[in-house]
């Protein structure tokens, strides 16, 4: 555990955090993909399969039970409790075009063909872009709440930081995985042109509104 | 071996 790790760990728990008050303040989901939401669920159930058959430590396995309860309460929220305000209409990007490429990649690139090890692979393809449908939505309708805004930087942030703590393990303890930090790059790299428009005009007061 | 240090990571 190196602090780059660690604060890549924090940006993700914070980005969970700010969007369940989001929801739960506001009674309203409005603005919020929930495709993208069921695909972060998707990606953290088959990532987290190892919970019972591999344990690392009290802060890894308490980690994983958070982000896999706070993924399912974020869908309650969405598709039960405040369904009313989930905004539909607007969260049409084609969760198959992302779940079968995912799928069908991490068959064919893993480091093991084993089932646990098939569904890791899996996950860290999707979860590389599962973003896009919320920025689809933020796309399609041209802007975002400051809310929904510092929740995508924090989440942006997570993979950044985990990153450069792949880049100090391999200098530091000689580790590497290419799967994961290929598919870390390109996760981080979808976040560049929002990072530009959050740093831009969000820290400025601003709302996020794309340039027409 | 990379399969098994990678999963201390969440």
């Amino acid at each position: 555990m190196n602090i780059f790790r660690l604060g890549g760990d924090l940006a993700h728990l914070l980005a969970i955090i700010i969007l369940l008050l989001k929801i739960w303040t506001t009674r309203s989901c409005a603005g919020i993909s929930g495709k993208s939401q069921i695909l972060f669920a998707l990606t953290f159930t088959a990532r987290y399969l190892d919970l019972f058959t591999n344990f690392v430590s009290v802060y890894n396995s308490v980690m994983k039970v958070v982000y896999l309860a706070a993924a399912y309460a974020t869908l309650y929220l969405m598709y039960v409790k405040f369904k009313a305000t989930y905004d539909h209409n607007h969260d049409t990007f084609r969760l198959e075009f992302l779940i079968l490429p995912a799928a069908g990649l991490a068959l064919i690139i893993n480091h093991e063909f084993s089932i646990i090890e098939v569904m890791w692979t899996f996950s860290i393809y999707l979860e590389a872009v599962a973003i896009l449908p919320q920025l689809f939505m933020v796309s399609k309708t041209g802007e975002a709440e400051s809310i929904t805004s510092h929740y995508l930087f924090a989440l942006g942030s997570y993979r950044a930081l985990y990153i450069v703590n792949w880049v100090y393990r391999y200098y530091s303890e000689g580790f590497y995985d290419m799967i994961a930090t290929l598919a870390g790059v390109v996760q981080t790299v979808l976040y560049c042109d929002f990072f530009y428009l959050y740093i831009t005009k969000v820290l400025k007061g601003k709302k996020l509104q794309l340039p027409a | 071996g990379s399969l098994v240090e990678t999963k201390d990571e969440l």
